[in-house]
């Protein structure tokens, strides 16, 4: 089974 | 003062098509030299960045920064009252409240004219370091679109993966499995059918099927996508307008 990860665990909030 | 005129309404329509169904709530910037958007989708797993450069316009003015926060499904409303080959002027001053749209039918003398209510958006906006991709496929957008809504309807999980001289989608899911093979080649005749691959790395990632299904919305702006890759990164799938581009930016799935 595959886990979606998160855009935020890669770019970070200006 | 903010007059943007599209040459043709159906550019504008098309490019809001592209992206309508996985973000809603998006602020438009408008600067001197163009329009750019950016939004995350609630699940912050797909973010949509926009740009539209001056020459994508007949005719463009943009005095000071504006930034037009709107509501897509409201707008998709709005663009649903012009015709394809009418001109689109978007129209704001400079702190606006509503942005108007101006359809005109230059052949009938007809004149269609809308205002939009703004919204005060509050959108982090995300800073896209550039990455180095180890993979970067060019193919022609209606190869990506067949590939995707055929491995899409057996798994909600789809594996690309790139080495040497394949690409590979597979999936595998309750109902079945599915793997498609296409190899880089140039079509002398319909350059736009070739498929180019530039592998630094061999690359493996899995994506959700449901984001792709989203993204290959993009083709309605282009007969090419451009899909780069790294491991452990958020892929990027680009396709180019005239002047500017709509990018997805998609993170992974890991094997848990």
């Amino acid at each position: 089974k595959f886990k979606q990860s998160s855009l935020t665990k890669f770019f970070s909030t200006t | 003062m903010l007059e943007a005129k599209f040459e043709e309404a159906s550019l504008f329509k098309r490019i809001i098509d592209g992206f309508k169904d996985c973000v809603q709530l998006v602020n438009f910037q408008c600067k001197q030299d163009g329009i750019i958007a950016q939004a995350v989708d609630d699940s912050r797993v797909l973010l949509v960045s926009l740009e539209i450069g001056v020459e994508a316009f007949q005719e463009y003015r943009c005095d000071h920064p504006i930034t037009l926060g709107i509501d897509l499904a409201s707008l998709s409303k709005i663009l649903r009252c012009g015709n394809n080959n009418d001109t689109l002027t978007l129209i704001a001053e400079d702190t606006p409240d509503s942005v108007m749209l101006l359809f005109e039918d230059t052949k009938k003398d007809r004149i269609a004219e809308f205002n939009l209510k703004l919204m005060d958006i509050d959108a982090d906006f995300l800073k896209i370091e550039e990455l180095v991709y180890e993979s970067t496929l060019n193919l022609p957008a209606t190869e990506f679109v067949r590939v995707v809504r055929e491995l899409g309807q057996l798994s909600d999980s789809l594996n690309i993966t790139v080495t040497k001289e394949t690409i590979k989608f597979a999936c595998d899911g309750d109902i079945g499995s599915g793997t498609i093979i296409l190899r880089p080649f140039i079509n002398m005749e319909n350059p736009s059918e070739s498929i180019k691959l530039e592998m630094d790395q061999p690359v493996e990632l899995t994506f959700g099927a449901k984001y792709l299904a989203d993204i290959v919305k993009g083709s309605a702006l282009s007969d090419k996508v451009a899909i780069r890759l790294s491991s452990e990164a958020p892929a990027l799938f680009q396709f180019d307008l005239k002047a500017g581009f709509l990018q997805f930016f998609l993170a992974p799935k890991f094997n848990d």
